[in-house]
């Protein structure tokens, strides 16, 4: 992605000056109609760069209302937009950006030696002079937290409805179809009709759109390992979920898709470099339900290999499965009652959650590290597609 | 020595539920 950063002159001391009654103006053009489309080729983040020099300026002559309505009309200017593209993952990611960049840029400047000790001689020429907007900054941090959980809210959304099909229901892998359990081989569940049958590729394209947006964006690195964290967990306690309580996909062959499926998902973070994410540390009980269906099931040794292996899943959870769990055919046994008591035996000091289903809508929280730029405010220019003439570099 | 600067003045912020409640009773008002 090309970056237009032009040097500017050497006067240029990386603010902007506006009048107050053009503030509704610049919030409009920079902030509530502003498509970001129309920054593509522009040094990431750009509106919160904007900003944080109109508020510089505004510092800068000692305006404090200046200062509280420009922030405060910035802030509600961007819940506005957010408040209208709900369900738009460009745009909310696109508004994480630039507030968590706002965010850093009024600690980066705020004059507090501990957020300066990266910046150059430069930068530390660009911080605040007269006001300690700390106050403004758990605002902005409060705001950051709306617009993540918006984020995860749209990102869940495009995948649920891929997630069972996907993970459960196709098969991928060559003659599996052939050992689907006796009495299934020509079942297919309704979501796997027609339109709503996806394959685990769309999941994994839909993946890569979120996290191409989010890097173009220039979303901190470390919130989009938080992203896909949580988008990971959903996948794996809807899957689990439904493995839970359907018989029909508790089977040896199911458990040979999931483990490969779930390969494919570790292969993407692997190459996405979002290895370190977490993300796959959630899928422990997922992966511990694929061996557990693959296991043999029968002697005293089996029952203590599978308790030894499914340490993430609950006691509950191993028997629920082991109870659905569907041969294959003829050859193949149920399991057995006893050994059912036994792995219960073998379990009972655990001290396991006593519900069986995962908290598909549970949210990690998000947290937001101080992360400055190497920027300096008089780098930025500011494209003329803006509308922004009314602002005088100073 | 190095000269310190001047304590900055904290400026007062609503919080972001104020911040929302004035929004919403300024569209009421406004038809």
């Amino acid at each position: 992605r090309q970056v237009t950063v032009q040097r500017k002159e050497k006067d240029f001391q990386g603010m902007l000056e506006y009048h107050k009654e053009d503030e509704a103006l610049l919030i409009r053009n920079l902030v509530t109609d502003l498509k970001p489309q129309m920054l593509s080729g522009t040094v990431p983040c750009l509106p919160a760069y904007i900003l944080y020099m109109c508020v510089r300026y505004a510092d800068n002559t000692n305006d404090d209302l200046k200062v509280h309505s420009l922030l405060t009309s910035t802030i509600n200017g961007i819940k506005k937009v957010l408040k209208k593209h709900n369900d738009d993952f460009e745009m909310t990611s696109f508004w994480l950006s630039n507030t968590c960049r706002l965010l850093h840029c009024l600690k980066q400047y705020s004059g507090d030696e501990g957020f300066m000790t990266q910046n150059t001689a430069k930068q530390n020429e660009h911080c605040l002079k007269n006001f300690d907007l700390t106050e403004y900054r758990q605002v902005l941090s409060d705001l950051s937290i709306q617009i993540y959980q918006q984020l995860i809210k749209i990102a869940e959304g495009l995948l649920q409805p891929m997630i069972v099909s996907a993970m459960l229901e196709n098969e991928s892998i060559q003659g599996l179809s052939g050992v689907k359990p006796m009495g299934y081989r020509k079942r297919s569940s309704s979501m796997a009709d027609g339109d709503n049958s996806y394959c685990l590729e769309a999941i994994i394209r839909q993946m890569n759109c979120f996290h191409t947006v989010m890097c173009d964006q220039g979303l901190d690195p470390e919130i989009i390992l938080q992203v896909f964290k949580q988008l990971f967990y959903m996948i794996t306690a809807v899957t689990l979920n439904n493995l839970l309580l359907r018989k029909d996909v508790c089977s040896w062959s199911t458990g040979m898709q999931l483990r490969y499926n779930i390969s494919q998902l570790e292969e993407w973070l692997r190459g996405r470099n979002l290895h370190q994410s977490g993300a796959a540390q959630t899928m422990e009980p997922l992966i511990q339900a694929a061996q557990l269906l693959q296991l043999k099931k029968k002697t005293r040794e089996d029952a203590e290999a599978i308790c030894s292996l499914c340490t993430s899943l609950s006691t509950q959870q191993i028997v629920k499965i082991l109870n659905l769990y569907t041969p294959l055919n003829e050859f193949e046994e149920r399991v057995t009652v006893s050994f059912i008591r036994t792995i219960q035996a073998q379990l009972q000091d655990r001290n396991d959650p006593q519900q069986l289903l995962l908290d598909s809508k549970h949210m990690f929280p998000v947290l937001f590290p101080f992360n400055p730029s190497s920027l300096t405010m008089d780098s930025i220019h500011i494209p003329a597609c803006l509308s922004l003439e009314f602002l005088n570099e100073v | 020595s190095v000269q310190r600067p001047r304590p900055r003045v904290l400026l007062k912020a609503p919080t972001l539920a104020e911040m929302e409640e004035m929004t919403t009773s300024e569209e009421e008002e406004s038809p």
